[in-house]
């Protein structure tokens, strides 16, 4: 553990946090993509699937089984509680766009040619474009909640502080995961445009709004 | 393998 990766998971942990904050005290999940919202449930099932076999740490062990468990309760949060505030017209993204493609990757680019090493693969790959359909949707809306935009921000801001800390561990234990870094550092490109407009808008107080 | 993974990141 280093001081990129700790900061990483605590931003992860706080957008999750932000995010279940933000649909108990509005009582809505308007704003939000339910696509986004299932892929990410998918790519923690896919990738902690290890709970059940390797034993890392407490701190790893906690945090996927909080990742697991958050996600899939935000889940079934707009999924039947808050059913009615979200708005599926709007959420059009085509998510076989983004798991197929990811299989395909998984099946080509991984450590070893068994099931949990593709499953892995795959949730990362996954991972790094399941955010498109919130994009997406807020694209269309053209602006968004300040509340949904600090979640979107600290989501982002996550995977970039990964890349720190696989230079430092390149440096410090020779560990190179090629397969996260390209991954990871497509993640982080993939928010540069909401990034702009958090930190010119959003964090001088301004409402989040595109240009037309 | 080719590499060394750990897998012990999140």
């Amino acid at each position: 553990m280093n001081f990129f990766r700790l900061l990483g998971d605590l931003s992860h942990l706080a957008s999750i946090l932000i995010l279940l904050h933000k649909i108990k005290t509005t009582r809505s999940c308007r704003g939000l993509s339910f696509k986004t919202q299932a892929l990410y449930v998918a790519v923690f099932i896919t990738r902690y699937l290890d709970l059940t076999y390797r034993w890392v740490s407490l701190y790893n062990f906690v945090m996927k089984l909080f990742f697991i468990g958050s996600s899939c309760a935000t889940l079934y949060l707009m999924r039947y509680k808050y059913c009615p505030t979200h708005d599926p017209s709007i959420d059009t993204f085509k998510i076989e766009y983004l798991v197929g493609p990811c299989a395909i990757l998984a099946l080509i680019f991984n450590y070893k040619f068994s099931v949990s090493e593709v499953l892995w693969s795959f949730s990362i790959f996954l991972e790094s474009v399941a955010i498109l359909p919130q994009l997406f949707m807020l694209q269309r809306t053209g602006e968004a909640e300040t509340i949904t935009t600090h979640y979107l921000a600290a989501l982002g801001i996550y995977r970039a502080f990964y890349i720190p800390n696989w230079i430092y561990r390149y440096f410090t234990e020779g560990v190179v995961d090629p397969i996260a870094i390209v991954a990871g550092i497509a993640q982080t490109g993939l928010y540069l445009d909401f990034f702009y407009v958090y930190f010119t808008k959003v964090m001088q107080g301004e409402k989040f709004e595109l240009p037309a | 393998s080719r590499f060394q993974v750990k897998h012990d990141e999140l």
